[in-house]
């Protein structure tokens, strides 16, 4: 990607691929989900199914928001609670041959974009960081 | 800022001013924080003292973080707690003066960078957003 220019890059050339991105499964109880968001670091994550098709994204904003009662965060309520529950899953989507300025202009509004399959498997994610670097890189030459 | 150039653009052309960010003060108690990052949505705000000087940064993976017990989320402790024993001080800072370049140099690492005067005042955020975005404009002229 170092040599190419940025028409002729595609998001399977930046994305962080599946196998390193952290995600919960779509059943997991959202205690399992807040666990997990905050010892990996990340606000939000993709959601999985069972047969590792995307199905949507989590983020502790909303688990939070989930559990604010009048007086205090009712924790308690999180092992109740299932991640297909929270989720949002009006999230967009990009595949592995879409052009760097597609990916540039999603991103503009969304911290990180989730990369499929067209019969909806995950293969990745694209993050701002990502895209930021490359123009950087840009900048300079 | 929409017909200048890239190499024309400084930080106060672009940062969101202090007055539009939510902010927490450096000793509120952590479960008041919580909620101001709950309720705004945002992941991370800066932090101010009295006098609204800058004096770092506070997250809710921070916040959750010193809160996770061996069972469970103590959330009880929030109270005990303030912002200035979980906050990040070590933080990038830019001036309104610095140029587009360093601002783009910064976010690469941070979601958002805070800008404050040579007193230490805060002046406001520059966001990846508000980058991604003239850098998208850039691309189409
Ligand atoms: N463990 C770590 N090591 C180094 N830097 C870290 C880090 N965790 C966070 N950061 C920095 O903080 C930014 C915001 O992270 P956040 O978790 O809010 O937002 C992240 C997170 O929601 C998601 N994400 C990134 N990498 C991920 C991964 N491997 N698995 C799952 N989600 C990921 O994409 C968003 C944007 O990521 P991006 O890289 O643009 O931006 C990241 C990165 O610059
Ligand atoms: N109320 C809202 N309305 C519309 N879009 C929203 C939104 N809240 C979040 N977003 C979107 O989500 C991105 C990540 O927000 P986050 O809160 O993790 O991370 C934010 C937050 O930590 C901070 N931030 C942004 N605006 C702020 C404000 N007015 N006050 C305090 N902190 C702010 O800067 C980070 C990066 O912001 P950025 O705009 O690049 O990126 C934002 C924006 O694209």
């Amino acid at each position: 990607t170092q040599d190419k220019k940025l028409t002729d890059i595609v998001i399977d050339d930046l994305m962080i691929s599946s196998e390193k991105v952290a995600h919960v499964q779509v059943n997991n109880p959202l205690e399992h989900a807040l666990l997990i968001l905050v010892k990996s670091g990340y606000s939000a994550v993709p959601v999985l199914d069972s047969s590792y098709k995307l199905v949507g994204t989590i983020g502790k904003t909303r688990i939070l928001n989930k559990v604010l009662g009048l007086e205090r965060f009712e924790m308690e309520q999180l092992s109740e609670m299932q991640v297909h529950e929270a989720m949002y899953s009006d999230i967009p989507c990009l595949s592995k041959s879409d052009t760097f300025m597609e990916g540039l202009k999603v991103v503009i509004n969304y911290p990180f974009v989730c990369v499929a399959d067209e019969n909806g498997y995950f293969d990745g994610i694209l993050t701002r960081r990502v895209i930021l670097k490359q123009l950087k890189r840009d900048y300079y030459t």
